[in-house]
């Protein structure tokens, strides 16, 4: 409740007709900026926390048979925050050899399919497991071709999230292969921009 | 070639080599008339409008009488004087002349294109200016043309406060006896019919040609071709201004960098950071300008589907899907257990994860 209070108190705020339009001296806009940021980080971190336990399979009749043997963790998830900015450390920090749990809620009342986009600071090969699917998603590896600040990433990731469910999540682990296993894998080489030549 | 196109499975999107510039979007999934793709001609193009008040668009002594020079040989706007002087600010759009066509941000150069193909999207990227830049993405299942933006620092060293738009032309026929026509949504929910230079509640005086037909938008803007059975629609990730000036146009205000104050209570330019040019007085705080990114989402639609299409769009863009992230190596393993569990049990081997 303390999270989401201030979450509301700071949404509350930036309500005010000088925060919606700009109105305001650069200090005031910043300030504002401030204490929205505060109030957001906190509230992912709680998001963090209860996503994590949330994925695990509720239903434990159907599900048992899968994870009886598998340990029950407290699942800690983390949010990326300037994703739009192709920025985020829990992706651009994998290495050769690690793989990142990626996990995407649909808060629509209706089941969708949309393509996600992941950034990415190496151009290993990379693969996408759907845990749902229990099967590898098709997966494009592009330069990124607006980089908009430093430390956007210069490689993006996509791939089809299908039929994730109303209210619900589905879950996929990106893997980068290591240097041994790189040759193996189907997975796509980084696409590279192509130059279009001025019409003759 | 003269022209280039990318295509989704739902969607293709032409441009023309010689000004790199978009020239038509094609719905593949959507008959139009004579039982062909649902096809527009559509551009698009950045540009800005000085902004009143601007000094450099005079020298710099018009500092003191923030009147804009050009004023000056123009017959005065129907008001007094001091409304003239009103200039544009944080509070205010006013473009510098009521007759003003926007700048191109492109000048007159060929905006250079580089094209990526993957297997589920293609994308290209348009660089309009050294401060403005736009990527153009089609995905498989979606019928959407998503243009991400980036533009800025607005160079201000030429004195000139800009108003940067992206503007959208087509061959739609969106007017009636020369008015153009648009809908602009209300906080996402009800879209309102806009008609150039009129209000349905009185009879109004144009005192600004240009600021007097902009509209706030939060989520949306369309314009429809009821002759044709087409509607092209605009959906922002933010809130942001629209028009539609002439028949067949959409202009969006994306971006704003001014020099002067609009004196209605900041007492300050709508400029970023602090600073200052030498031979301004030190009310016009230069600033390293800000670089803003965003997207706008095109829609070609029918008319009898527009606003369903629409609507949707709205769900999923404003509801996006979460992602979330681990790379706890405890984590990793739960889920790896988990999806060679289900693998075994569902007997596929070959999907065993390695």
């Amino acid at each position: 409740d303390h999270v989401l209070f201030q979450l509301t108190a700071a949404v509350g705020l930036v309500n005010h007709h000088d925060a919606i339009t700009g109105t305001s001296k650069q200090h005031v806009a910043d300030d504002y900026v401030k204490i929205l940021a505060k109030a957001v980080t906190s509230a992912e971190a709680l998001i963090g926390k209860v996503y994590g336990t949330s994925l695990l399979p509720q239903d434990h009749t159907e599900s048992d048979k899968y994870t009886k043997d598998v340990p029950v963790l407290p699942t800690v998830f983390t949010m990326c925050r300037l994703y739009n900015e192709s920025v985020c450390t829990a992706t651009q920090s994998l290495q050769a050899g690690e793989t990142a749990v990626v996990a995407v809620y649909n808060p629509l009342p209706r089941a969708r399919t949309q393509q996600v986009t992941l950034p990415l600071n190496t151009h290993a090969r990379v693969s996408v497991f759907s845990v749902g699917e229990t099967a590898l998603v098709t997966s494009d590896l592009l330069a990124n071709q607006n980089q908009v600040s430093a430390e956007s990433a210069p490689y993006s990731l996509v791939f089809s999230a299908q039929n994730v469910p109303a209210l619900g999540s589905a879950v996929f682990l990106v893997r980068l292969a290591d240097k041994s296993t790189a040759s193996q894998t189907d997975a796509p080489a980084v696409l590279k921009a192509e130059k279009v030549p001025v019409e003759a | 070639g003269p022209h280039l196109t990318v295509s989704s499975d739902q969607v293709s999107v032409t441009f023309n080599s010689a000004t790199g510039l978009l020239e038509s979007i094609t719905r593949l999934d959507v008959t139009g008339a004579e039982g062909k793709p649902l096809t527009a001609q559509v551009s698009q193009d950045f540009a800005y409008y000085k902004s009143f008040g601007s000094p450099g668009i005079g020298n710099t002594a018009t500092l003191k009488d923030t009147r804009d020079p050009h004023l000056k040989n123009i017959q005065p706007l129907r008001d007094a004087d001091s409304v003239n002087n009103q200039p544009g600010g944080a509070y205010l759009m006013r473009s510098a002349t009521p007759e003003e066509v926007p700048t191109r941000l492109a000048a007159e150069k060929k905006v250079d294109l580089s094209v990526v193909r993957g297997r589920g999207l293609s994308e290209v990227h348009q660089q309009f200016s050294d401060y403005a830049s736009q990527v153009v993405r089609v995905r498989d299942g979606s019928p959407v043309v998503e243009l991400e933006w980036t533009v800025g620092p607005v160079p201000i060293n030429d004195g000139i406060g800009k108003e940067v738009i992206s503007k959208f032309t087509s061959n739609l026929r969106t007017g009636e006896k020369g008015r153009s026509k648009c809908f602009t949504d209300s906080n996402g929910r009800e879209f309102m019919e806009r008609v150039f230079n009129y209000r349905p509640t009185w009879d109004l005086e144009v005192y600004e040609p240009i600021a007097g037909n902009y509209y706030p938008l939060t989520a949306a803007m369309y314009i429809q071709d009821t002759t044709h059975d087409q509607q092209l629609a605009v959906l922002t990730d933010r809130s942001q201004g629209g028009a539609s000036l002439k028949s067949g146009e959409m202009e969006l205000l994306i971006h704003r960098r001014l020099v002067v104050d609009d004196n209605r209570g900041v007492e300050e330019a709508l400029n970023e950071t602090t600073g200052g040019m030498s031979h301004y007085p030190d009310w016009i705080r230069s600033g390293d300008g800000i670089t803003v990114t965003g997207k706008h989402y095109l829609l070609l639609s029918s008319v009898s589907d527009g606003l369903k299409e629409v609507r949707t769009l709205m769900d999923e863009l404003y509801l996006p899907l979460v992602p979330l992230f681990s790379a706890e190596p405890s984590t990793v393993k739960h889920f790896e257990a988990l999806a060679t569990t289900a693998a075994a049990a569902a007997g596929s081997a070959e999907n065993k994860v390695n």
